[in-house]
């Protein structure tokens, strides 16, 4: 599996439906304070099935959708896609036939998710188990949040061990 | 349980002796199961001794130095399991220079050996220098995002300038 | 008791919102004691609106807006009883150029102001090129601090090739 | 009173004697990971008074004792001074005869700390309370060490309060 593009629509401050070209090698991301990058790198982690709002800096799920501005109203839907190669065909039976894998995740404001692969309805556990099978997901170690290096540093030994469970 | 449990202890242990090294350019690393016998029930202990520095325990070290190692570590359970793709926001705050060029170094050995794609988000001049490509995040709308291509020799002119 | 805790709260208070503005450069921000009707046990809560940006508990802002809100409520604590001497250990790490530019500029108001002598550590090239005078950290032998005179220019010229 | 010139020997890496002098406006000190700076930093606190091994990232006060390397023997001694300019004679009545204060701190490995005044032995509360007077001390808001603002936006709201309390 291979990560292409991911568009965004209505996700926290990225309103205006946007594309971002994922290539080979290192991509960096940069501007100023509170421009939108952590918000760009979440939208990664919600589209692959996150729950937790607090991870997502919410108290809820619906925190993700765009909240409005003085010149623009909230909106009431956000959407990701996550446009996925999937030429080396290791995903699931059920979505295999295919060299394009399009993973998207759309929530209602106080209606909850839906989740589509190729266009069909699935649920939360279908995304996540796609994911996990390719050794990525929502809680993939390599997903490093700002500010999770210093919790692994402040943890207690206990807490800093079940980091090595998510590798067994 | 409790063997794959030991079992992937050993193998991060492993990684992480080697990525400290790598990240540090020398020192020595390794971690510890600590508080109980039962290896569902340990905590885990980070000893470290950076380069021409005495071991102790991660707490102990300076606040880039925690940073470098804790990064080492979680590098360690990556490679275990290498994901298409890595996801790093803002690693490098707390690092000198010299460390955040042998950290861009280990990102393009692991690319070299996992083909993994890797999107970091940076504040830190010697990294951007060292990416293959940039985007910028701009809210020239106030409170709206918007995506843009950033040329590198742009950037690059632009940090020597400023 | 509660009556000097108030009065301490007022005035931190009317600091932290001009502070705020002068290191955002815009927006708005107060504090709130909050879960308790005594204010000797009491929590304090962070108000805090960027420029252009919604009014919102500090949780909710991005990492460099934390950091910035937060260093305008140490600064605001500092304006009620200012220190001769003040010592701040990296506090610069998670801001972009723009934030470290006011944020050094208010460093130079407040010297003006109570005269405080500063000692910055930092890793920042812009914060360095905005010091009067800069001494460097070495550890030419392993384990050993020595401490050096760094010339400025010298400084900002390797900041500029490298 | 004005801060002139810190003098380290033996404390934490800086085991040979050492001489900052800090004159008006902004001192930089920059250096790489690991080379002394929060050292440095920290022996300014811990002349005025600080009494918490673990404000100082150890367990023990003896933990400010150089160590030892491979090359150098651990020391049994750890001694900073603080010469501060007493002009506008504002200092306690029993040190203000002078322009200069010099306050130093000795430790012995395994006898604790001994405090002095322009060579008087003092007792740890004189210190404290002549750096209180002149609206500094171990424990200044205006002393910032690394990772105190993260401390402070992840504080719970009422150790939070405490702050403000330092200010009252
Ligand atoms: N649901 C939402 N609707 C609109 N804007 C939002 C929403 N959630 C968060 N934001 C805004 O996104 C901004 C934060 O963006 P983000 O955390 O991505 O910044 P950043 O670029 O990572 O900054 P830093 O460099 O400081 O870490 C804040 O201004 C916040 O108000
Ligand atoms: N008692 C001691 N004796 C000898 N060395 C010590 C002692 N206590 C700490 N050190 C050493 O001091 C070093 C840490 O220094 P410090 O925390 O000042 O680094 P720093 O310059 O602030 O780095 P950073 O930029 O990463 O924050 C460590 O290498 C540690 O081993
Ligand atoms: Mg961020
Ligand atoms: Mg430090």
């Amino acid at each position: 599996m291979q990560f292409d593009r991911i568009r965004l629509s209505g996700f926290k401050s990225f309103v205006d439906p946007t594309e971002l070209h994922i290539e080979g090698g290192l991509t960096g991301v940069v501007g100023p304070n509170g421009c939108g990058k952590s918000n760009l790198l979440e939208a990664i982690r919600w589209v692959m099935g996150e729950n937790s709002p607090k991870s997502m800096r919410g108290s809820g799920m619906d925190d993700v959708i765009f909240a409005g501005t003085d010149r623009r109203p909230a909106r009431n839907l956000a959407e990701v896609t996550l446009m996925l190669n999937n030429s080396a065909r290791k995903a699931p039976a059920e979505f295999n036939d295919s060299d394009l894998l399009e993973v998207s995740r759309r929530i209602e404001r106080e209606s909850g998710s839906a989740y589509r692969i190729n266009g069909r309805d699935v649920r939360a556990k279908d995304v996540q188990l796609l994911f996990a099978d390719a050794a990525t997901g929502a809680h993939s170690p390599a997903l490093v949040s700002q500010g999770r290096i210093s919790s692994l540093i402040s943890a207690k030994p206990k807490d800093r061990r079940l980091l090595l469970e998510e590798a067994a | 349980g409790r063997e794959r449990m030991l079992a992937a202890f050993e193998t991060v242990n492993k990684h992480f002796g080697e990525l400290f090294v790598t990240l540090f350019g020398g020192g020595n690393a390794y971690l510890e199961l600590v508080d109980s016998d039962d290896p569902l029930d340990a905590g885990l202990e980070i000893m470290a001794s950076p380069p021409g520095k005495k071991l102790q325990s991660l707490s102990l070290l300076s606040g880039g130095e925690q940073a470098l190692t804790a990064t080492s570590l979680i590098f360690a359970v990556f490679m275990t399991n290498p994901a298409p793709i890595c996801v790093l926001d803002e690693v490098d705050a707390p690092l000198d220079d010299a460390n955040v060029e042998r950290f861009c170094g280990l990102l393009d050995n692991i690319v070299a050996q996992t083909k993994t794609r890797f999107l970091i988000v940076t504040h830190n001049a010697v990294t951007m220098s060292r990416m293959d490509r940039l985007f910028g995040v701009t809210m020239s709308e106030r409170g709206v995002s918007q995506l843009v291509s950033v040329d590198l020799q742009m950037a690059e002119q632009l940090q020597a300038v400023s």
